[in-house]
Order: structure tokens, then sequence, then C-alpha cells
């Protein structure tokens, strides 16, 4: 578990006289390892200041067990940034729930939307998904494709206009009483204001109820400016991390989660349809940590 | 490495946020400090640093600018992880041939995705450019083996790309089809392909290594493209790549338009950089 990984992690600390120097150097490589884990600068060096204030002070080091005491500070720590248990997303059954997707070009939304709807679907929701992605070539085909193969309900109307095509998908939605909405959006930059302002219309014009903030787990620093700029502007409310298949430490996770403080809902470790699970933050953690 | 500077701590800090937050990676970025301090002793200030930090990395860098050998019967070879933009990156090359007054043909080597095949039609129709293509769940090494034996027989085409399905390093059973890929190429062909470019996303951090490895384990990798370079990511990660594996740097991606494709040059790619 995540406090064992914890324990190994800073194991130079144990059976030792503890002094401030000794322990400050075994957190400054504990912060390396976070920077080699795709961590964002900010946040391990914010994380590892936290940390260091609490374990330096005579209390921990003149106690009975220091080294206990500093990995059960570095336990909660993580916990604190990473939330203790998943986070289940449960839309109230009988009322019209709607999910936006959106990120960056290629991190997996598509598939995700794909995914996600196939997860509900089994848990007895009636699930629509449709697709805003009038920019990549045979994006709404991707969408279909995925859709028919699977069984389950796309919506598409003819249309150059996604704030146009969102109110049709949602007239549809309500018209036929589905539980949950999803909507694709297109790969977007962060910085592209014209974008940007596209999902925040389509959030306001439809009043969607999550935010979905969808992230490759193998981007490195980006993530912050990721995280930071789609929560200002939208307030995501969720996350999704995507291609843990792949054998990425994942530090991404560590920073949106910190900047965005909204909870990682989900992962993706595949490319089909079933390859999405509940995300557990002190896997996630002991993962980042190596 | 905090005498380095008169300054002190904060230009120290400022620097190895700067190079940390462009992904070089930890270790990579050490070295390079350690290197600037061993022929610099007394550095005067922020600026003064970064002038050294250019000039060392172009040194680092030198021998990286890498361009296509083409002759005038070729084939590319792409291929890379999930997402970062091969299709799309195939389809600027298309162009980029074709201005160049090469005959370009593409192939739709990507049979298992949703709409696969059916994204680099769109571009091979709007470029004009003949696409070989067969139906979804088709072998793709079969897709490509008929593709590379009616090009070969075929005058008008000088240039044949191959786009391929995104795969994981970590998936085996992918990596295994790859190889097999390969070796339909060389039975087709005769030969490996002339240019076989991984596409790395930019936006990717230290586990980009771990892809380059992978790689080049099953094919001899003779030249990278990196997209994504038009958002805030640095890419910084190519300088730890270029350190360890001596692969040449060919184009960069900036943009999702297809002529969004630029030829890799260390001075503007440093610019950016800082
Ligand atoms: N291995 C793996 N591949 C994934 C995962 N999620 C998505 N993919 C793949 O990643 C690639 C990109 O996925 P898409 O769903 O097209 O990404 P997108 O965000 O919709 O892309 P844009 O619409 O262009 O921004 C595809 O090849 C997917 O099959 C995952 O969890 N693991
Ligand atoms: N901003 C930006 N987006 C890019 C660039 N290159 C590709 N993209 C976008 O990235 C997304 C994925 O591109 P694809 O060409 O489908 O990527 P791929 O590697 O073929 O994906 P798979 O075949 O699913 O593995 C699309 O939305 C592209 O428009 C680039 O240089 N900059
Ligand atoms: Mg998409
Ligand atoms: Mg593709």
């Amino acid at each position: 578990n995540l406090k064992d990984k914890i324990s190994s992690v800073l194991s130079q600390l144990k059976g030792k006289r503890l002094n401030k120097d000794y322990v400050e150097k075994v957190l400054r490589e504990m912060r390396i390892s976070l920077l080699e884990a795709d961590v964002h600068y900010k946040v391990a060096s914010e994380f590892i200041n936290l940390v260091k204030e609490k374990t330096t002070g005579e209390k921990i080091l003149g106690s009975l067990t220091p080294y206990q005491q500093i990995v059960d500070i570095v336990y909660q720590e993580f916990v604190k940034i990473m939330g203790e248990k998943p986070v289940l997303l449960e839309p109230q059954k009988g009322r019209l729930n709607i999910m936006e997707i959106v990120g960056l070009q290629g991190s997996g939304k598509t598939t995700q939307v794909a995914k996600l709807s196939n997860f509900y679907k089994k848990q007895g929701y009636k699930v629509l998904v449709t697709s805003l992605d009038v920019y990549r070539p045979a994006a709404i085909d991707q969408l279909r494709i995925l859709a028919n193969n699977n069984d389950l309900d796309f919506y598409y109307e003819e249309s150059k206009k996604p704030i146009k095509m969102a109110k049709k998908a949602k007239d549809y939605a309500v018209k036929n009483n589905y539980d949950i909405l999803i909507f694709d959006t297109a790969g977007r930059l962060h910085i592209d204001k014209e974008m940007m302002k596209e999902v925040k219309v389509v959030k306001d014009t439809v009043k969607a109820d999550e935010i979905i903030l969808v992230v490759d787990s193998m981007v490195g620093q980006d993530a912050a400016n990721i995280a930071k700029e789609f929560n200002d502007k939208l307030n995501i409310t969720g996350s999704i991390l995507t291609k843990l298949d792949s054998d990425t430490r994942g530090g991404a996770a560590l920073s949106v989660r910190f900047i965005s403080e909204a909870p990682i809902l989900f992962i993706g470790k595949g490319e089909k349809i079933d390859d999405i699970e509940q995300f557990y933050p002190d896997r996630m953690a002991q993962r980042i940590l190596g | 490495l905090q005498g380095i500077i008169k300054g002190g701590k904060n230009i120290f800090e400022e620097i190895e946020k700067l190079l940390i937050e462009a992904d070089i990676g930890p270790s990579t970025v050490y070295d390079i400090l350690e290197a600037i301090r061993e022929d610099n002793k007394r550095i005067k200030n922020y600026k003064e640093l970064t002038g050294f930090l250019k000039a060392h990395l172009t040194k680092v860098l030198d021998g990286s600018e890498g361009k296509l050998n083409l002759s005038d019967k070729s084939i590319i070879l792409i291929y890379g992880v999930n997402g970062v933009g091969k299709t799309t990156t195939v389809a600027k090359l298309a162009r980029y041939l074709t201005v160049k007054g090469k005959k370009v043909a593409l192939v739709a080597g990507d049979t298992y995705r949703a709409a696969g095949g059916e994204q680099l039609d769109v571009w091979a129709n709007r470029l004009n450019v003949k696409i070989y293509k067969q139906g979804h769940g088709a072998d793709p090494g079969a897709v490509i083996f008929d593709a590379i034996t009616s090009f070969k027989n075929k005058k008008e085409y000088t240039t044949l790309i191959i786009d391929t399905g995104g795969r994981l390093h970590t998936n085996e059973n992918l990596v295994n089809q790859f190889s097999k890929i390969i070796r339909v190429i060389r039975k087709a062909w005769g030969k490996i392909p002339d240019e076989r470019l991984l596409v790395l996303d930019g936006t990717m951090g230290q586990n980009t290594v771990n892809q380059v490895n992978i790689f080049s384990k099953v094919i001899d990798i003779n030249g990278i493209i990196m997209t994504k370079l038009d958002g805030t990511a640095k890419g910084g990660i190519l300088i730890r790549i270029f350190k360890k594996y001596n692969i040449k740097i060919k184009f960069l991606g900036m943009g999702e338009k297809i002529g969004d494709l630029e030829e890799f040059r260390i001075s503007n790619y440093l610019e950016r950089l800082f």
C-alpha cells in the first residue's frame, strides 16, 4: 500500500539519529524522484516544502519514533492532495445529467466518451453520446463507429455549428428521457482563446452538470498549464487520466489534482470499451513515487 | 551549484525551474548546470546565464538537424504511440513533399482504430493524392504489402508515406505487429523503409525516452518528428533524447493545419525554449 511505498522511499531515515540536514537531504531526493515522474516543478516544490516544515521540527526529530512519524506525515500530505478514497460520479436518475468532455488534442476524449457511455449504460442509465467536433477529419465518424460497435445511443445532426448542435442534442435527450448526455468536443489548446470560449459557451448554453478534463497520463510539465487554464475558464468538476496502460509514472495526475482541486474520476487503461476504471488515489500515488 | 552565480540561490533556482519546466528532465538538467559551472566560474546575472545556456545547448545539439533523404522512389514509414499526431503528420508531409515536386501516395495502415483509415482518406481527398486503403479490420501488413507492390510499378509516384496505428511501446502484441510490418516492407520493397520516422508528442514528459528506447530496439530510427509545440510545451525532452540516442530531428509539428510543419532548426528550437 501507499504507506509501505513511502516507508521504502524514505528508508534511508530508518534506524538513524535524525537531524534536520539529513532529513532535508532525503526529501530533496524525493523531490527529484517526483520530477522524474513528471510532477510539475511548482507542485513538487510545494509538496516537499510542506513536508519539510512538518518533519524537521524538534518535536519530530527528538521523539522516540521520528522515522515512523515522518512516514505518516508524508502519507497524510499525499492523501490530502490526491484524495483518500475513489470518488464515484453517480448521476441522479430521472433527470438529464450533462457531461462535457474537454482536453488537449489526442488525449483520448472520443475513446473515453464511448467508454463512459458503456460504463453508465451497464449501471442502468439511459445514455446518449454526441460529438461537437466539426474540425477533425472523420471525428464524428469515429464516435459513431464506436457507438455502433458497442450498441450505444448516438445523436448527430449535420451542422458546422457546435453551439447549435449542443442545443439540439440536449432537446433530443430531454425529449427521449435520457439520464445522461455526454458531449465529445474537439481537442483544443488551453491558450486558444476562441476554442476555449467555444466550450465555455457550450457549458453555459446547455447548463452542463459536469466538465470533465481528459489528460494523457504521459504528459509532462505542461499538465500544470493545461489544468490551470481549463479550470480557470471552465471550472472543471473532474478529470480522467488516459493511457495508464503505458509505463508512465503519471506525475501529471498529481499536478492536475493539485491545481484543479477536482477529483480524478477514472483512468483509461487501453483502447477497448471496457478499458476504463475507477481512479484509486493511493494506487496512483504509489505509481508516481516509483 | 549555488556558488556559480553571484546572485546566489535565486538565479540558480530560476534557471533550474526553467529547464525542468521545459521537460528536459532532472538528471540532464543537472548535467547541463554542472557543465556550465565548469566552463564559467563567474556568472554575473540571469541574462548572462541564459546566454551560456544557449551556447552550451547549441553544442549539445550539434548534429541534431536532419533532413529527408529521398530518391526518385522512396518509402517513408510513420509510427509512434497513440494520439501523438501521426495521421495529421502524414498529411502534412504529403503536402510538404508535393510542394517540393514529389509525387506522393499514402497508405492507410491504421486498420484497427475507429475511423483510422477514413481520417487519412479525408486528407488524401483534400490534397488530391492517391491513397491505398482497405477495409477496417484488414491486416495492416497485407494493406502495406499490396500498396508497396503497386507503388513499385507505378511510374507516377515517387514517394510512398505509410501511416500506422497508434501503439504503446509497452504493448507487446502491437510491438510484435510492428516488427511484422517491417518484415513485410523488407519483403515487398527489398529493404527497410528509406525514412523511418518516430512521431513524438511535444506535451509528453520523461516517458518519451521509454518510447524511443523500445522502438529503437525494433527499428533503426533515422528521424524524429515532434508535434504539438504550438502550445505551451517546450519539448525539452529532445535534448535528453539526442544526448542519449543521437537520432536526428527532422520536423516539428506546429499546429493542426496542413501547413503546420517546419524543418527542425536548433536556433528556432532553443529560442522557444527560453
Ligand atoms: N493505450 C491506450 N490508448 C488510448 C487510451 N485512450 C485512448 N487511446 C487511444 O489514443 C488515441 C487518441 O484517442 P482519441 O479518443 O482519438 O483522442 P481525442 O482526445 O478524442 O483526440 P482529438 O479529438 O483529436 O483531440 C487513439 O488511438 C485511442 O485509441 C488508453 O487509455 N490507452
Ligand atoms: N496543436 C496541435 N495539434 C496537433 C498537431 N499534430 C496533430 N495534432 C492534433 O492531434 C490530434 C491527434 O492527431 P492524429 O493525427 O489523429 O494522431 P495519431 O497519432 O494519428 O493518433 P492515433 O492514430 O489514434 O494513434 C488531432 O486532433 C490533431 O489535429 C500539432 O502539431 N499541434
Ligand atoms: Mg476526438
Ligand atoms: Mg492515426
